[in-house]
């Protein structure tokens, strides 16, 4: 029923091939999960993929068409998606609008937002897992970190998501964190399309503390209670969060309800951070320009 | 629900489940025919006449009743071995949803249930997270890794994939928190955590019955929570879901009401809109007996 | 979901367990929030 024509990618885990599904011509993508390497049988990113995407049916998220064996490797046939927002941001040569920034937000905000009641928290959302189907509809990919909303008392890594994206809780080291690190990871997303350059690049996990808390300034018990007992708070550097004027400079093209936007997104307290449902309903949405027909979109 | 693979693959009619394990028991008979015919043309005339005749009698593939009796048998092992290492509730109860839906694909003449017992238990601990290396897991139950690792590709293959499970617990302690709004100052707490733990066992027990197949995770808890306390669970119901003009509301109920509303408001939590349509009294009742049944 | 089927009535719920967890510092840090593990657990019961 399918053919792998092409390889386009090679992961840890996982080959890439692009494909046509024969009864119907549509073209797909298959990821063949390597097998032989692991020890532990299968591989824990391959078994998140496919308890998740199992789970999950939502136009802004990547489809699961099928999924079969073939000579002892596991292969998730997935829709055919050919490029992603790293792409688009990276070549300079794509002009981009205000409204095109709203309408990618939107799809991205509906996604995550149908993980999140569904309690599932993605834990690797950047550019390159935004990926971008024929007709513009921007699709939330890779569930390799994927997990369920634990029981309350259950300690979950910290050691997620990419480290440009990663939330402070994160980088503080919590183990009890919300699907709050989900929509960190978006705020920064936003940035970054507004600027065209990644927002927060720090080189190391100590480094990306310096730079998160130099851009927005360092938090203190008061607007985040408890936060001083995390162990690594003690080395840090003292920063005063930006002036409204400073964001303002910063991302020139934002309006006042973008930048409010972006900054519950990127609220320290994860507790006061925004949930999806709140980004989905904030005046960002509502003002013009509305957001573009994803179809229109070149 | 209704899109979850566990409403889509694994919910049946208990006539379609018995179905499905005729179809696979007697596919496994016609494969068993077939290699005990091929044993006795290759062998004809090295058998003897006691041979041929202790095949003949000895040698009979096992009836579907059969069957789902060894599986119960083995189904109560891995909820004892996972529960004896210590695994969380949800853990378990995945262990032997997986062990006891690879048998509705699988028959017990084409993979004995001894070598799948561990490899459910290991797939159910990496895929809720409960991470153990095949090593280590291997130490622990005294098991081999070769002998784990060698069905996980057919135990997934015959779970469809679908590996998120929904179990009756957090609906227990959802319906914990609902019967305190509902039925506010007239349940006593310690009372209700009794009730809990109480009802955690139930489900747990429930798990090894087809109450599982046929009725929704929910829907197992209100049965258990019945069998628990059924004239606290019918008050629950009523006062949740019959629908307000055929109940007679005492003078108390009324006053209950504005308290909870001003409580409500204080709380500016949103309005509870009842969708009398959605939900049945009557329907959900006989369900819940039903199933209480069944349990039972 | 625009008909939940129950009302989040934090102020009426009597559950030791999760008082105590949100009491704890490294919970309160990390973001822990009580309503989020209201409105899974009561989703998952009338779903």
């Amino acid at each position: 029923e399918y053919t792998k024509e092409k390889k386009v990618g090679e992961g840890t885990y996982a080959v890439v091939y692009l494909g046509t599904k024969q009864s119907t011509g549509r073209k797909i993508a298959i990821k063949e999960i390597k097998t032989s390497e692991f020890k532990d049988g299968l591989d824990m990113s391959a078994i998140r993929e496919v308890k998740y995407l199992q789970e999950i049916q939502h136009v802004n998220v990547i489809e699961l068409v099928d999924i079969f064996m073939a000579y002892d490797n596991l292969n998730l046939v997935l829709e055919f998606l050919p490029t992603d927002l790293e792409v688009i941001i990276k070549d300079k040569n794509i002009l981009f609008t205000p409204a095109d920034i709203k309408s990618w937000m939107l799809m991205t905000l509906r996604g995550v937002y149908h993980c999140h009641r569904n309690f599932i928290m993605h834990r690797d959302l950047k550019p390159n897992n935004l990926l971008l189907s024929p007709d513009g509809q921007i699709k939330v990919a890779d569930f390799g970190l994927a997990r369920a909303v634990p029981s309350p008392h259950e300690s979950l890594t910290s050691n997620v998501v990419t480290r440009w994206y990663r939330a402070p809780e994160l980088l503080f080291g919590a183990n009890h964190y919300t699907s709050a690190i989900d929509i960190w990871s978006v705020g920064i997303i936003f940035a970054e399309l507004m600027l065209r350059i990644p927002y927060l690049p720090g080189q190391n996990d100590l480094e990306q503390m310096d730079v998160t808390f130099r851009a927005l300034g360092t938090p203190t018990d008061r607007d985040w209670p408890e936060v001083s007992t995390f162990s690594l708070y003690n080395k840090l550097q003292i920063y005063p969060p930006p002036s409204r004027d400073e964001l303002r400079k910063r991302f020139i093209a934002a309006s006042e309800n973008a930048l409010n936007f972006m900054c519950n997104m990127l609220t320290m307290n994860p507790v006061k951070r925004w949930t999806a449902a709140q980004c989905l309903e904030s005046e960002y949405f509502k003002e013009i320009p509305p957001p573009s027909d994803p179809s229109s979109i070149k | 629900y209704r899109h979850s693979s566990q409403y889509r693959f694994w919910s049946f009619t208990p006539e379609q489940l018995e179905q499905k394990r005729i179809d696979t028991n007697a596919q496994a008979v016609v494969s068993v025919e077939e290699r005990l015919s091929a044993f006795r043309d290759e062998n004809n005339a090295d058998l003897t006449e006691e041979e041929v005749k202790t095949l003949l009698e000895k040698a009979v593939p096992v009836t579907m009743e059969e069957e789902v009796k060894l599986v119960n048998f083995y189904a109560k092992k891995v909820q004892g071995i996972a529960q004896h290492m210590n695994l969380p509730t949800e853990v378990v109860a995945t262990s032997l949803t997986f062990f006891r839906r690879f048998y509705l694909e699988n028959s017990v003449m084409d993979i004995d249930p001894k070598t799948i017992v561990h490899t459910t238990i290991f797939l159910a601990c990496k895929s809720e997270n409960y991470f153990i290396s095949v090593d280590s897991f291997a130490k622990k139950t005294k098991s081999v890794r070769e002998a784990i690792l060698k069905h996980e590709f057919k135990l997934l293959e015959s779970l469809k994939f679908s590996l998120l499970n929904h179990h009756p617990y957090r609906p227990l302690h959802g319906f914990f928190l609902d019967i305190q709004n509902l039925l506010t100052g007239k349940v006593d707490i310690k009372y209700m955590g009794q009730i809990y733990e109480n009802c955690k066992k139930r489900i747990t027990e429930a798990l090894l019955t087809d109450a599982i197949y046929f009725y929704t995770p929910p829907q197992i808890t209100l049965a258990a929570l019945l069998l628990e306390d059924e004239a606290l669970t019918l008050k629950y119901l009523e006062t949740k879901f019959k629908p307000k003009e055929e109940e007679a509301e005492t003078e108390t109920e009324v006053d209950e009401k504005k308290k909870n509303k001003k409580v409500e408001d204080k709380d500016n939590s949103p309005k509870e809109d009842k969708p009398e349509s959605s939900i049945n009294y009557d329907v959900l009742l006989s369900l819940i007996l039903a199933c209480k049944e069944k349990i039972i | 979901d625009l008909s939940k089927r129950y009302t989040l009535a934090e102020s009426l719920y009597s559950d030791p367990f999760i008082k105590d967890l949100q009491n704890r510092k490294e919970y309160i840090a990390s973001g822990f929030r009580t309503d989020f593990v209201y409105d899974r657990v009561l989703t998952e019961a009338f779903m």
